[in-house]
């Protein structure tokens, strides 16, 4: 469909891409972290949309099987949503994945 | 307001409430620090009244100065959300308020 070209052209253009909601405290959380670790990700608020928005969700869904914000990309790959990307923080296993990407 | 005697009324007669949306994350979080601490917590869906659930955060928020979920209560006294929960828990000050208010 051409919602699913916009997404897999998005997320193998963008280093890291995040589709997130304004409102949501864990998509907060996520964009902060990157921000941290000196990384401007590319963000998509799925509330600022209008009708796409859950469009764009459900197709989201069907490329990761995830339905819910924020989901997080790196270098193209699918990496999950806060919790992941934290753990993977955690593990020291998220900036070589952000320098691999040409995100840093 | 009838909604604001409804509020005044749950807080002080539960000892522990939260006012809190199902799909949201950092109310899970809440409850669940709640739960490990051996307290249930009186738990409010605003997402599950219809069309109640916005008004009763207009009136929360005309309460407690807060329009966000979680909205935590503890002995009739306003706590704030998730993350001033879990600063009072660092700070081991959130169980003396538990055991203040009855719930432990
Ligand atoms: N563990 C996931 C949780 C994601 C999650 O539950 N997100 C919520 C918002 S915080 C959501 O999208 N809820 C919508 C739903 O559950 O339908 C993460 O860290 O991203
Ligand atoms: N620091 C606050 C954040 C609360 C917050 O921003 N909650 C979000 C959902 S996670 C919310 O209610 N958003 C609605 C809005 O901003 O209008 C807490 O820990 O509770
Ligand atoms: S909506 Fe509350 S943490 Fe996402």
């Amino acid at each position: 469909s051409k919602l699913e070209e916009t997404i897999k052209k998005t997320v193998s253009d963008k280093p890291v891409v995040v589709y997130s909601k304004t409102w949501c405290s864990y998509s907060s959380e996520v964009k902060t972290l990157f921000k941290r670790l000196g990384v401007e990700p590319h963000v998509i608020e799925l509330d600022e949309l209008g009708a796409q928005g859950p469009q764009l969700q459900k197709v989201l869904e069907r490329l990761t099987g995830q339905h819910t914000v924020p989901n997080v990309f790196i270098g193209g790959k699918h990496i999950g949503g806060c919790t992941d990307t934290v753990k993977l923080h955690r593990k020291g296993e998220l900036e070589p994945l952000l320098s691999g990407s040409g995100a840093k």
